[in-house]
């Protein structure tokens, strides 16, 4: 309804293994106020030397989505546990690239 | 605080 709110947003990098090495994702996490009965919002964000990937979890924009999230059942559901399947879903399926020089 | 920060990393491809 164009209502406007300030979220709590986490931000930082989640440890993937991707063939054998670990590499820190970037990725930001939004928290609605109606947490935790409703799934946050979760974006990868690139560094200006990354590309987003588009894949089966993550749109163009770097949006994600999983059926964790749209499945997402209070207390089931949790940021932990949230954070453990992007960390399996990306260690298969890398959200971002970096470009490299050559 | 010093809180410990990762710096953002990811595999690399090599653009033809």
């Amino acid at each position: 309804d164009g209502s406007q709110k300030d979220l709590v947003n986490l931000d930082g990098t989640i440890p993937v293994n991707y063939r054998g090495n670990i590499y820190n994702i970037p990725i930001g996490i939004f928290i609605l106020d109606t947490h935790p009965y409703n799934p946050p919002i979760c974006y990868v964000k690139p560094t200006n030397t990354m590309q987003i990937k588009q894949g089966t979890n993550v749109d163009a924009n770097g949006k994600v989505d999983l059926p964790y999230l749209r499945d997402w059942r209070y207390p089931q559901s949790d940021l932990l546990g949230l954070i453990q399947i992007l960390v399996i879903v990306f260690s298969e399926e890398p959200p971002v690239f970096s470009r490299s020089a050559s | 605080t010093n809180v410990p920060t990762t710096t953002p990393s990811a595999p690399v491809v090599t653009t033809e």
